[in-house]
C-alpha cells in the first residue's frame, strides 16, 4: 500500500470521526443531508459485499467494516436518536437521491468491466459514489450557517477522493497496473464536484473567516 | 471467490 492510498484511507476515516464526533458531542446533525448519508450506506453495501467472500488483509476487512456500521449508525442517529434527529434540516434537504440511484444502476449494468452480479454492483458503488455529495452540497448551499466540524467533514470527504488518484497514478506507473477506466474516471468526477466548496474552505481558512458558500 | 483488479481498495 502506499502513501496516497493510505493518507486517503485515513482521511475518509478523519471525516466519519469528525460527523461522528459532532453527532456525539454536539447531539446535532444541523447542514448534513441524510440524503447523502443514505447513499452511503448503498454505496458501502454494495460495494463490500465481498467481505465474506475474499479476504484481502486484516487492514481491509477491519476497514469496511468500519465504514458499513459508522454508515449505518450515521443514518440511524439522524432518523432515530431522540435529541439528534430534532436538529435534521429536513425542510432544506429536499434533493431528490433517488433519481441518482436508477442512472448510476443502468450505467453499471451497461458499462462494467465484467458482466457478473459482483461487478456490477462494485462499478454501481463507484458511480453513485461519485455523485453521492450533491445532496449535502446542496444543503450546505442553503446552509446560511456552516460550524467548522460540517465544514471540516465535507473537506475530508472530498480530499479522500482526489488522494486516491494520487494513489492509482501512483499504482499505474510504480505498479504497473491496468488501465482501469471506470474508478479513474469515476473518482475525477466525485474529486471535481467538490472544486467549488474546496476553493470557499480555503478562501475562508486563509481569511480565518466563517465558511459560507454563495447561493 | 476470484480477486478482481481493484478490489482491495476502499
Amino acid at each position: 500500500m502506499n502513501v496516497f492510498r493510505l493518507a486517503g484511507d485515513m482521511t475518509h476515516l478523519l471525516s466519519i470521526m469528525v460527523l461522528l464526533l459532532k453527532i456525539h458531542s454536539m447531539k446535532s446533525c444541523a447542514g448534513i443531508s441524510l440524503k447523502t448519508q443514505e447513499l452511503y450506506v448503498l454505496v458501502f453495501a454494495t460495494r463490500y459485499l465481498d467481505i465474506f467472500t475474499t479476504y484481502f488483509s486484516f487492514y481491509n476487512t477491519v476497514m469496511k467494516i468500519v465504514f458499513l456500521v459508522t454508515s449505518f449508525s450515521i443514518v440511524w442517529y439522524m432518523r432515530h436518536h431522540k435529541v439528534v434527529r430534532q436538529t435534521y434540516d429536513r425542510d432544506q434537504d429536499t434533493f431528490r437521491h433517488h433519481l441518482l440511484v436508477i442512472p448510476c444502476f443502468l450505467l453499471a449494468l451497461l458499462i462494467n468491466h465484467r458482466f457478473t452480479v459482483r461487478e456490477v454492483l462494485w462499478t454501481f458503488s463507484l458511480y453513485l459514489e461519485a455523485v453521492a455529495i450533491l445532496p449535502q452540497l446542496v444543503l450546505l448551499q442553503r446552509s446560511r450557517n456552516i460550524d467548522n466540524l460540517t465544514g471540516n467533514y465535507v473537506f475530508f470527504l472530498g480530499a479522500y477522493r482526489g488522494l486516491y488518484l494520487f494513489n492509482w497514478i501512483y499504482r499505474y506507473m510504480a505498479e504497473k497496473s491496468q488501465l482501469r477506466w471506470i474508478p479513474w474516471i469515476s473518482g475525477l468526477v466525485q474529486t471535481a464536484l467538490y472544486a467549488d466548496f474546496f476553493y470557499y474552505y480555503i478562501k475562508s481558512w486563509k481569511k480565518r473567516e466563517k465558511l459560507q458558500l454563495p447561493a | 471467490g476470484e480477486v478482481m483488479v481493484g478490489h482491495d481498495e476502499l
